[in-house]
């Protein structure tokens, strides 16, 4: 069988699919101080999971203010400088509004996925940590 | 009541596979 980290290789998917390979990258992305956009990716994703339902809308709503405060607000963040502005007016409507859908984040999601996929990624997939642990 | 930081923590987590 293939050994984990040559599968890490093949995408940033499957490199995201195996929680030693989280681990690994996680460690990369700190040092590079961009942790930021995989907690972020791993948030959005978390929460397009909570299933809208009468018993947990105040946690959604509380959730959606608290991934927008922490990754979106500050245009000066990793992650804010990484989304299309239209991207971020349309999640800040959605939290003033109030109107909390599980695919609210789901763009901004693909745009920092795209940033890994060409930049991040392929730089850890040749940065000394990821070749030591080989 | 949770903070956020432990909300969004919750939410990070629940979104990583397990370990295998």
């Amino acid at each position: 069988p293939t050994p984990p980290y040559l599968r890490w290789a093949e995408s940033l998917h499957s490199l995201l699919d195996d929680q030693d390979g989280i681990n690994l990258f996680r460690t990369f992305l700190k040092q590079e101080d961009c942790a930021d956009l995989l907690d972020f990716w791993f948030a959005c994703s978390g929460f397009r999971k909570l299933e809208p339902n009468n018993s947990n809308e105040e946690k959604r709503l509380k959730l959606a203010k608290a991934i927008y405060k922490k990754y979106i607000l500050d245009n000066n963040g990793i992650v804010s400088r990484q989304i299309k502005p239209a991207t971020k007016s349309f999640i800040k409507d959605c939290v003033m509004k109030q109107q909390i859908d599980p695919a609210m984040f789901d763009q901004a999601q693909t745009e920092i996925q795209a940033m890994m996929e060409e930049n991040t990624y392929p730089v850890f997939l040749k940065s000394d940590i990821y070749l030591e642990y080989t | 009541i949770d903070s956020e930081d432990d909300l969004l923590q919750e939410c990070i987590s629940s979104a990583m596979p397990k370990k295998k």
